[in-house]
């Protein structure tokens, strides 16, 4: 099956994401 | 299980696997056995996506501000972060010793590794775990099978990368089934460059 990757910058940009608070 | 099914909401980005972030600070007066690990380490919550992930971590204080000899823990939800777990009962763990001032930057960035699943070994990873202690603190990764030299060799590597290891850092891994023999997660253990 397909895995789900994220890398360092996407995950830290969102961390800014209203939905994140 | 009476506990609710965690996903992820609205528009937001679902991880691979859901994960528990789990606390436990020994109290000096008991030893360290089986069960008083097990009174000691408290579920903190489970998050399914990115965004419940920051939600909760923001709210956690960061490692390197806690004191005294206490572990926080994100595990695969469902994998308790103990020894004797089915999932772990044949793994063990890479260690990485910090000097004091390191964790809290170490341990994000070894969180978000695993997260957006930089290790590429399939089910192997188990979940990481900072120790804050009196002199050092440790970073911990916990896999599945030990004996699987392909997928420690693996972790290993990715770990130099994500964590962007100095080449003459010491790793060391440490079988589970070693823990549970002399009941310590960070003595005695093999040294490897």
């Amino acid at each position: 099956g397909t895995r789900i990757i994220y890398d360092r910058k996407f995950l830290l940009d969102c961390r800014s994401s209203p939905l994140a608070h | 299980n009476r506990r609710k099914t965690i996903t992820p909401g609205p528009g937001e980005h679902p991880l691979q696997y859901n994960y528990t972030f789990w606390y436990s600070r020994r109290t000096p007066s008991r030893p360290a056995n089986t069960q008083s690990y097990e009174q000691n380490i408290r579920q903190i919550g489970t998050v399914a996506s990115v965004e419940q992930f920051w939600k909760l971590y923001s709210h956690l204080v960061r490692p390197g501000d806690l004191t005294g000899h206490s572990d926080f823990h994100l595990f695969k939800e469902g994998i308790k972060p103990m020894w004797e777990d089915e999932a772990n009962k044949s793994g063990g763990k890479w260690i990485i010793r910090l000097r004091k001032g390191l964790a809290s930057r170490f341990w994000e960035n070894i969180i978000l590794a695993m997260l957006g699943e930089q290790f590429m070994v399939g089910e192997e990873v188990c979940g990481v775990v900072v120790s804050i202690r009196f002199q050092e603190d440790i970073l911990s990764i916990w896999n599945k099978t030990a004996s699987d030299q392909v997928t420690t060799s693996r972790i290993r590597d990715t770990l130099r990368r994500v964590l962007n290891l100095p080449p003459n850092t010491i790793m060391e891994y440490k079988t589970h089934n070693d823990s549970l023999k002399d009941n310590s997660s960070f003595r005695n253990t093999k040294i490897t460059l």
